[in-house]
């Protein structure tokens, strides 16, 4: 099980920063 | 508006996942599926005539029916088929290569499209159940792809009147699981056909976008199959089609293209993850634990 503030850090870690649009 | 512009799109859809959607996952997961991480299909019945004032785009809205294949379509509902790969280790659901996965999705799009134009058009959900804490990580996709030469290099608004946007909304209300259609040479709206849109150049598209003179991104799919179909059609009329209103036309040009990627491995730019509530390319966990 995952705190929290480490869902927060997994999200983030998979945010994608150049989807084109 | 006269002048000309870039054509900009806006996502094609909003989806809203309700409660009784991750408990129908969950219901399969532990009884059906239980360590199968196949795709299961989905089928989201979009109801194009009741949109929110405040929505740019349609909602795209999934209850547990939507797990069912004949879920009940009502009238002016427009069916969109979907598939949800639930992941059974949260770190699998992390390590996928998301891009890859869309493109895939994407690419599986476009040979349907080679097809029927109209099936195009698709989601894709891919999640982790926590049922322990009854904890959902999901993200959704529709993927929307553009290949080079179907980039458009110069569009100017058309006028459109009243009447004609009437006529073409009647035909896909008549023709519920259509997103295109064209005109024949005897100004007939008919389904979409290489050989007749060749002649004519006027292309009708089913626009899922509420955003004033930005179409879905959904278009850049039916313009790519337009442009495999008919590889000598440079200018062509474009009319943007709302069930609710707003609908116009636009006057298109392609890029000049001499080549052509080949149709099984095509050169091509995918978009479509759904930005998460905080505007992210990035999951949404949706935590049920106290209900």
């Amino acid at each position: 099980d995952l705190p929290i503030d480490d869902i927060d850090e997994l999200i983030q870690d998979m945010e994608i920063k150049d989807d084109y649009e | 508006m006269s002048s000309e512009k870039v054509l900009n799109y806006t996502a094609p859809f909003k989806s809203f996942l309700d409660t009784s959607f991750f408990q129908e996952l969950s219901r399969l997961k532990l009884d059906v599926l239980k360590l199968d991480s196949t795709f299961q299909p989905l089928v989201v019945n979009l109801d194009l005539r009741n949109i929110p004032k405040s929505a740019d785009q349609v909602p795209l809205f999934l209850t547990s029916r939507g797990f069912e294949e004949n879920n009940n379509r009502s009238d002016n509902e427009v069916p969109v088929r979907g598939k949800i790969l639930n992941f059974n280790v949260l770190d699998d659901f992390r390590k996928l290569d998301k891009q890859h996965f869309l493109r895939q999705r994407a690419l599986e799009c476009w040979e349907d499209g080679l097809r029927d134009i109209n099936n195009c058009v698709s989601f894709a959900i891919i999640s982790f159940a926590d049922l322990k804490k009854y904890r959902f990580y999901y993200w959704l996709g529709v993927p929307c792809f553009q290949r080079p030469s179907s980039t458009v290099v110069h569009v100017r608004s058309e006028p459109s009147s009243a009447y004609i946007c009437t006529k073409y909304q009647d035909w896909f209300d008549a023709n519920y699981s259509k997103w295109v259609c064209i005109l024949n040479e005897n100004e007939d709206i008919v389904n979409y056909d290489k050989h007749i849109i060749g002649k004519t150049k006027v292309l009708a598209v089913r626009d899922t976008s509420t955003v004033e003179n930005v179409p879905s991104a959904l278009t850049k799919n039916f313009l790519s199959v337009l442009r495999h179909d008919v590889p000598d059609l440079t200018d062509f009329k474009l009319l943007i089609i709302r069930q609710k209103g707003g609908s116009f036309a636009l006057k298109v040009t392609f890029v000049s293209s001499d080549s052509q990627s080949s149709p099984s491995n095509p050169d091509m730019k995918v978009s479509g993850w759904e930005k998460n509530m905080q505007g992210k390319l990035a999951p949404r966990v949706v935590d049920l634990g106290s209900l």
